[in-house]
C-alpha cells in the first residue's frame, strides 16, 4: 500500500516509494525546517521573550511551535472550497486527501480555521495572538513559571487593549480568541499521536 | 511520545536558530 504525509507542511502528500523511511523523514524535516526557523525569529522578537531563561525559551517553543504554526498558516485551509494548499504550492482537496487516509485531525484543522478566519483579525493582531499561544506558562518543563506567567498576562492585557480598540463594538472577539487556546491544544495532541503512529510505522 | 518535539528533530532545529548558526555566522 502506498503511503502519504497528508501535512501541508510537506511539499506534496506523495512519498516516493523507492525511497527509504529515513530518506522521507528528512526530506520531510527539510520543508518543514524554515517555517520552525521564522517561529524562533518570531518568538525573539516578542519583547521579553529573551529575558527568559534558555531553558523555558526552548520548552516554550518545543511545546507551541505546532499551534503557532497553525494559526500562522490557517490560510493555507480552503474552508469554502474545501481543500488544502500544501508548501510545494499544490492544492488537494479534502476528498482527495480522504482517500490519502487524513482523518479527524484535518477536519479539526478546518473546523478551527475556518472559526479563526471569520474573526477578521488584522496581521498585528494575529501575531499578537500568536505571541500568547507561545507564551503559556501551563507547558511542561517550565523551570521559572512566574516569571513565563508574568510576560504571559503582559501579552494577554496588550491582546486584549488591541482587540477593543480595533473591535469597539465586537466584545466578544478576545473571549473568542481566548477559547481558541483550549482548541489549539486538542489539535497539537492530536498531531502528536499521528506523528507518533507515523515514526512508528 | 511525551516529547514529539525531540523525536521530530525539532529540538535542535530550536536550539540552533535560538542561539545563532554558529557555522554560518563564521562564513
Amino acid at each position: 500500500s502506498r503511503m502519504y504525509l497528508v501535512c501541508p507542511m510537506n511539499m506534496s502528500p506523495q512519498v516516493d516509494p523507492h525511497k527509504s523511511g529515513q530518506d522521507v523523514w528528512e526530506e520531510f524535516s527539510h520543508s518543514f525546517t524554515p517555517a520552525v526557523r521564522e517561529v524562533v525569529e518570531f518568538a525573539k522578537k516578542i519583547p521579553g521573550f529573551r529575558e527568559l531563561s534558555q531553558h523555558d525559551q526552548v520548552s516554550l517553543l518545543k511545546a507551541g511551535t505546532f499551534e503557532v504554526l497553525v494559526v500562522r498558516f490557517a490560510s493555507l485551509f480552503h474552508v469554502k472550497e474545501r481543500s488544502v494548499t500544501f508548501l510545494g504550492g499544490q492544492k488537494y482537496s479534502v476528498d482527495a486527501l480522504r482517500t490519502m487516509g487524513s482523518g479527524d485531525l484535518l477536519s479539526s484543522m478546518f473546523d478551527f480555521c475556518e472559526k479563526l478566519m471569520n474573526l477578521g483579525l488584522s496581521e498585528e493582531e494575529m501575531s499578537l495572538f500568536m505571541a500568547v499561544v507561545l507564551v503559556s506558562a501551563d507547558r511542561s518543563g517550565i523551570e521559572n513559571v512566574n516569571s513565563v506567567e508574568a510576560l504571559q498576562e503582559t501579552l494577554i492585557r496588550a491582546l486584549r487593549s488591541l482587540i477593543t480598540r480595533n473591535h469597539p463594538n465586537e466584545s466578544a472577539i478576545f473571549t473568542k480568541l481566548l477559547l481558541k487556546l483550549p482548541d489549539l491544544r486538542s489539535l497539537n495532541n492530536m498531531h502528536s499521536e499521528q506523528l507518533l503512529a507515523f515514526k512508528v510505522h | 511520545f511525551n516529547d514529539p518535539a525531540s523525536n521530530l528533530g525539532l529540538e535542535d532545529i530550536i536550539r540552533k536558530a535560538l542561539m545563532g548558526n554558529l557555522e554560518e555566522r563564521q562564513e
